[in-house]
């Protein structure tokens, strides 16, 4: 994980996952799309859930659900207001 | 693919043969259990019970290349609109741009939820998706590992030059290589990454100064780590200038500013070469931005086909805007003129056809899907 600075964006990278990448074979690009929201907006949050709402999930509770989609995370991008996550089948 | 986790909402954009839909009842729970969002109702099925009650939940996808190899409820867009509606209720299928021929499959929901849609959008909410086919070869081809090697190498040779002569010149400095993360990027547009060019030992040379006899190596790490090399590619294609710092974040942006991204997914292979971007940047109110980002995406790929899908709020949209002129507003009818001009423009991309336009109205959203050909 590098963080150079309070607020800058911490980025980690999951280099094991990404030993073995082959995409020589033909592959299906087009992707599906799932957009779920929970609350209007982020200061609309419902009574009830936490201050971070769901970036107060943890990177590990998120990947047993990636693993459903069978999707590895590659790295991770950690900011104040959003949580990137780089994946892969 | 690639994940967006925000305080109140999750993006997930998945390719390949993944079961995206698998996913959606542990998000459910997850959010309930790990993140305090309110449990559905009472319900007699325990998993429902703990699964949290979303807000909206959007659904979409073009048509599969390969659609025989996809899984689980992905096989056809039938199961998987099924899938969705014994999940949820209220949900409204479409095809773009209709069932006869279609290219891109939504699924909205708006989950009634006691509170207005739209009215509980804060400011202008958008998400611009361009979907690209038959990219164009040479374009694709700086998508591959051995282009992005040399591209990489051109660029650390030029830099090494660079600090090469700066010591000849008796300025000695240590050069650094700064990149920006590409392909998904969170929050501000511009994340840097800096990672050390040379390494030398104190012992060898004056504290890691270059000095002209030195030997320069170049970073394995460079040739292998395909972060770095994508940054490498993201730069040297001009999907770094989409947003350039010289010109964003402009007074709109800024107001979204936290939460905007970008995402870009690229298969460059010809026999399914295939590009996607998306992002929530807003479009600037000139008008001219969001064809500017679009001539400028479809430059880099140059594709024979693309669709673009503009799903913004009303308040927003110039469809949405039409309907304020209703009230006579002179402010109403000035802003409803500068939503049409980035609507027209959005009619002419150099260099292609318009084909279809089709204009979805949802609460408190409109979806614009057009579709254009090569000419």
């Amino acid at each position: 994980t590098f963080s150079p600075s309070e607020g800058t964006p911490q980025l980690t990278i999951n280099r094991d996952a990404t030993i073995d990448l082959d995409s020589s074979n033909a592959f299906e690009g087009p992707e599906k799309l799932l957009e779920v929201w929970f609350a209007p907006s982020p200061k609309d949050l419902p009574i009830g859930a936490k201050e971070n709402g769901l970036k107060s999930v943890s990177a590990e509770t998120w990947t047993g659900m990636l693993d459903l989609v069978n999707c590895k995370v590659l790295s991770t991008i950690e900011s104040e207001h959003v949580d990137a996550y780089l994946l892969s089948e | 693919s690639s994940m967006f986790v925000f305080p109140h909402k999750l993006i997930l954009k998945t390719c390949g043969t993944t079961t995206l839909l698998l996913g959606l009842r542990r998000m459910l729970r997850i959010a309930a259990i790990h993140a305090g969002f309110p449990a559905q109702g009472c319900n007699s099925v325990e998993e429902v019970k703990t699964a949290a009650k979303p807000y909206r939940v959007f659904y979409s996808r073009k048509n599969f290349l390969f659609p025989e190899k996809q899984q689980g409820p992905h096989r056809s867009w039938k199961d998987e609109v099924k899938y969705l509606d014994d999940m949820f209720l209220n949900g409204s299928a479409y095809m773009t741009p209709d069932a006869e021929k279609p290219i891109t499959e939504t699924k909205v929901l708006n989950i009634p939820h006691g509170s207005v849609d739209g009215d509980g959008v804060q400011g202008p909410d958008e998400t611009l998706e361009i979907l690209m086919t038959d990219l164009e070869p040479n374009n694709a081809r700086q998508f591959y590992l051995d282009h992005a090697v040399a591209a990489a190498e051109s660029k650390y040779a030029k830099t090494a030059l660079e600090a090469r002569k700066r010591a000849e010149n008796g300025l000695g400095e240590l050069s650094r290589v700064n990149s920006s993360v590409s392909g998904t990027t969170a929050g501000s547009t511009n994340t840097d990454e800096t990672f050390d060019v040379f390494s030398h030992t104190s012992s060898d040379h004056n504290g890691g100064l270059v000095t002209p006899d030195d030997e320069i190596s170049f970073p394995e790490e460079l040739c292998t780590e395909g972060h770095a090399l994508g940054t490498v590619v993201s730069e040297g294609c001009g999907l770094s200038d989409v947003y350039p710092t010289s010109k964003y974040p402009d007074a709109r942006t800024k107001q979204a500013l936290p939460h905007i991204y970008f995402t870009v997914h690229v298969t460059p292979e010809p026999q399914c070469s295939y590009a996607s971007f998306e992002t929530n940047v807003p479009g600037c109110q000139t008008g001219r931005e969001t064809a500017d980002v679009i001539e400028h995406v479809v430059d880099i790929f140059k594709p024979g086909r693309f669709s673009v899908t503009l799903f913004e709020s009303k308040t927003n949209s110039a469809e949405g805007r039409e309907l304020t002129l209703l009230g006579n507003s002179a402010s109403a009818m000035k802003t409803a003129g500068a939503a049409r001009l980035r609507s027209s423009r959005m009619e002419n991309i150099p260099g292609y056809r318009r084909v279809d336009r089709i204009v979805h109205d949802f609460d408190g959203y409109d979806l614009v899907f057009r579709y254009y050909e090569r000419r």
